[in-house]
């Protein structure tokens, strides 16, 4: 799955999602990608995210769209997203799961849940300092 | 200190990051920046987990989903169990621009995907008529079905319910390869 979220000098922002799922799922099944501040989010006025995991699992407590409501009161990326995660883990403390976070100044973080595959969580960030795509990392 | 514009993916997928990142470095919109980062990613079938042939489902077949968020008017389009188009962040894109919904799913979202000019082809690849083939003969695991007959945890289907039953907490499948 990929999640992204752009804002540009404006201010404008918007949140996607693209996945093929789980592998061997019911037929049918729908993860939470597609589903509105789910899989992501976006408000120009507060901030947007985008998640990442076990899709069935993390759809009942919409992270993303938690994050940006942490962050238009007041919370920096980085403290939303764990946030948006700790919100799961009180409930399913071992699922797999990512979260990235971007408000409306351009500052960015990410979190993730602690599990057997997931010690450590890489995504991408590019703007204009660096001028190409930069690998960052998260630990859980 | 931050810098704008900014684009953040999950995961370390360097191709998207760089399509989406060129989008808004020659001034071009953040919703095209995601569309176009999205769809690399769809083309490329990064590590699987995006775009055509990959994560089979139980009878083999791959489905996309996707979706698309403007941040200034609240607009959404997205699709889920998209079949046999290969560009669902496109389709997302045309379901948030050509109707009035948020949200198109099934074999429904793939006539409407048709009707936008998207051309409908197979999804299936050897690798993904490979991870199935190696899953069925592997009784079907793993396996996210619970409550029914027989066994789902050694056997595959068909399946019926049965009476639910208390059960062991179980490992979800779910990882670094699988996920949404």
């Amino acid at each position: 799955t990929i999640g992204m979220i752009a804002l540009d000098k404006k201010g404008n922002m918007a949140a996607g999602t693209s996945t093929n799922g789980l592998t061997h799922k019911i037929p049918g099944r729908v993860g939470d990608s597609p589903i509105i501040g789910a899989g992501a989010y976006a408000d120009s006025s507060a901030g947007a995210a985008a998640a990442t995991g076990d899709g069935d699992l993390m759809m009942r407590f919409l992270p993303s769209y938690l994050a940006v409501e942490l962050m238009r009161a007041g919370a920096d990326p980085s403290a939303a997203c764990k946030s948006a995660i700790s919100r799961i883990k009180r409930f399913y403390p071992d699922f797999f799961g990512a979260i990235v976070c971007a408000n409306t100044t351009g500052h960015y973080g990410a979190a993730c849940n602690k599990a057997p595959s997931l010690t450590q969580f890489h995504y991408m960030v590019s703007n204009s300092e660096s001028d190409t795509p930069v690998m960052k990392s998260a630990d859980c | 200190h931050a810098s704008l514009p900014v684009v953040v993916n999950t995961w370390p997928f360097k191709s998207a990051a760089a399509a989406a990142w060129g989008v808004l470095r020659s001034g071009g919109s953040v919703l095209d920046a995601v569309e176009k980062g999205c769809a690399q990613c769809e083309i490329e079938q990064c590590d699987g987990s995006v775009g055509f042939g990959g994560s089979p489902d139980e009878s083999g077949e791959t489905t996309l989903d996707a979706m698309i968020m403007n941040g200034n008017t609240m607009q959404v389009g997205a699709v889920a169990d998209l079949r046999r188009i290969k560009n669902a962040i496109g389709v997302a894109r045309a379901v948030m621009e050509h109707t009035d919904h948020t949200l198109l799913v099934g074999e429904a979202a793939s006539v409407f995907a048709e009707n936008m000019g998207f051309v409908a082809e197979d999804l299936t690849t050897n690798r993904s008529l490979n991870i199935f083939s190696q899953w069925l003969k592997g009784n079907c695991q793993p396996n996210y079905r619970k409550n029914v007959t027989p066994d789902p945890s050694k056997s595959c289907g068909p399946y019926r319910p049965e009476a639910i039953q208390a059960q062991n907490k179980r490992e979800r499948p779910v990882n670094i390869h699988s996920h949404d």
